[in-house]
């Protein structure tokens, strides 16, 4: 099944 | 001192029901131009951001920038107090408050209700969102939009969404079956809130969880239509248009092969 990933990877976290 | 008045309390009302749900706690900035709230849920998983420009407030005064700490459930149910016509004002002194003032004013001026509510410390910072070219923007029927969360949720926890160039097709699966909804690219739109309209720079097929979707649809009542944004290596954005003074956009990440 496919994995839930977080915004992190797309939004940096400052 | 901050102090906005909105003609329509129901606005407030609706925002209130659009983001409480997804983030407990928000940061709501105020300044000269406009009152914006960006927040996350718990899992990291999903952002919603609001924004709500000066003109859509009867009057609007923010001497210097401030941020609120509210609490989404205190200020949801000072506005349940409230009716869809009831002008609302919000208050807030610009030193540091601890506090918010809201006053509701029913529409014949008979009744005032006024309501303190104590300002949270919230330490989260603002995330940057880049900017994104994205690959593809489907325009459709809020309400169809909601409709289709929803009766997917009762297939699998999981949306996979495909764009091409004539259509956008909602796929879900899991122990009851499989189930494909296919929305067609509208050749006339004459009744905006009811055609489809996909611009597709190139196909995506991505994956989402549909938990998060269907509390993204609770912004339904904001807009007759909702604009879905998606790119393959990019969290997929849901906006809602608040009338031409604002918007409430939710991005949310993809679920991944492994």
């Amino acid at each position: 099944s496919k994995r839930q990933i977080t915004l992190s990877r797309f939004f940096k976290l400052p | 001192m901050f102090e906005a008045k909105l003609q329509q309390g129901g606005l407030l009302k609706k925002i209130l029901e659009s983001v409480k749900d997804l983030v407990v706690d928000g940061l709501w900035d105020c300044d000269g131009a406009a009152i914006t709230l960006q927040g996350m849920d718990s899992s990291h998983v999903a952002l919603v951001e609001m924004l709500l420009r000066a003109e859509a407030f009867e009057h609007y005064r923010c001497d210097r920038n401030v941020t609120l700490g509210m609490n989404h459930n205190h200020l949801s149910k000072i506005l349940k107090c409230a009716n869809n016509d009831d002008i609302v004002i919000l208050k807030a002194a610009d030193q540091n408050p601890d506090s918010c003032s809201l006053i509701l004013e029913s529409k014949n001026g008979e009744k005032t209700s006024d309501f303190v509510v104590s300002l949270v410390r919230i330490d989260t910072d603002q995330l940057g969102i880049p900017e994104t070219e994205y690959s593809a923007h489907v325009k459709m029927s809020s309400g169809e939009f909601q409709r289709i969360c929803r009766d997917l949720s009762q297939f699998g926890d999981a949306v996979q969404i495909t764009c091409s160039k004539q259509d956008v097709k909602f796929s879900s699966s899991g122990e009851t079956g499989k189930a494909n909804i296919t929305l067609t690219h509208s050749a006339t739109v004459d009744k905006e809130e009811e055609s489809v309209t996909v611009d597709l720079k190139e196909p995506v097929d991505l994956t989402f969880a549909l938990r998060f979707l269907n509390l993204f649809t609770k912004a339904t009542p904001i807009s007759d239509t909702v604009t879905l944004s998606l790119s393959q290596e990019a969290p997929l954005v849901v906006e809602y248009k608040i009338g031409d003074s604002g918007h409430i956009r939710y991005f949310l990440a993809p679920k991944i092969q492994e």
